[in-house]
């Protein structure tokens, strides 16, 4: 399972 | 985007906008945590330090920009401004924020997504962000009585908590990778502070009265 988290929140 | 994360954006917004009224046109911070205000600040800092290294949208950069740049004009009227600065309610907004930043600092070094930098930051701002209203309630519980403007403040930025829950499970149904369980939990802790508030705004509400908060 690839984790994504790029921060796309504010 | 989602609606709800694009409603809780502009809730968000409100709430400062709000504020800022508040602020320019009783040229009074009364009832108003200067230290909530620094708290937010030092959030956006954190948070944003990707802001010239990372790009994700020209809505993200400009929401960044006005984030900080909208809450450091905040702290600046509080502490700067000749009339304003009389109005602050030095002697009930005593809550020790320092205790809240250093465990957010601890927390983030010891609970975060990587090891770097930024990531530690970006944890510490998070962690930071869900207890930065403390100081606020606080004040607002010891003097009582809740003016209109402040009232709609702490509402807006409780509904955008509310509506960052919203999107949170809207993603996690709709996007096959969605994993933030560290803004999650987060998110759940600080929309969880609101909830007493919210309480007494929709008692005020619904009998039509002024908010007032128990002692």
């Amino acid at each position: 399972l690839k984790l994504i988290n790029n921060h796309d929140e504010l | 985007m989602n609606i709800f994360r694009f409603a809780g954006d502009m809730t968000h917004l409100i709430s400062i906008l709000v504020l800022l009224l508040k602020i320019y046109a009783t040229k009074s911070c009364s009832g108003i945590s200067r230290k909530t205000q620094e708290l937010y600040a030092l959030v956006f800092l954190a948070r944003y330090v990707d802001i010239f290294t990372e790009f994700i949208s020209v809505y993200n950069t400009i929401m960044k920009i006005v984030f900080i740049a909208s809450t450091l004009a905040i702290v600046w009227c509080m502490r700067g401004h000749r009339v304003v600065r009389r109005s602050y309610d030095k002697e009930l907004d005593t809550f020790r924020h320092y205790f809240l930043i250093a465990a957010s600092l601890v927390l983030a070094l010891l609970v975060h997504e990587k090891f770097t930098f930024q990531e530690i930051l970006w944890a510490f701002s998070i962690y930071l962000e869900a207890v930065a209203i403390l100081p606020q309630l606080v004040l607002l519980q010891r003097s009582g009585n809740v003016d209109n403007l402040t009232g709609q403040y702490v509402f807006f930025l409780g509904a955008y908590r509310g509506l960052y829950i919203l999107n949170w499970i809207y993603r996690y149904f709709t996007e096959p990778h969605f994993s933030r369980w560290i803004a999650c939990v987060s998110g759940l802790v600080q929309t969880a502070l609101y909830a007493d508030f919210f309480y007494y705004y929709f008692l005020s509400w619904k009998n039509n009265a002024k908010l007032k908060l128990p002692a």
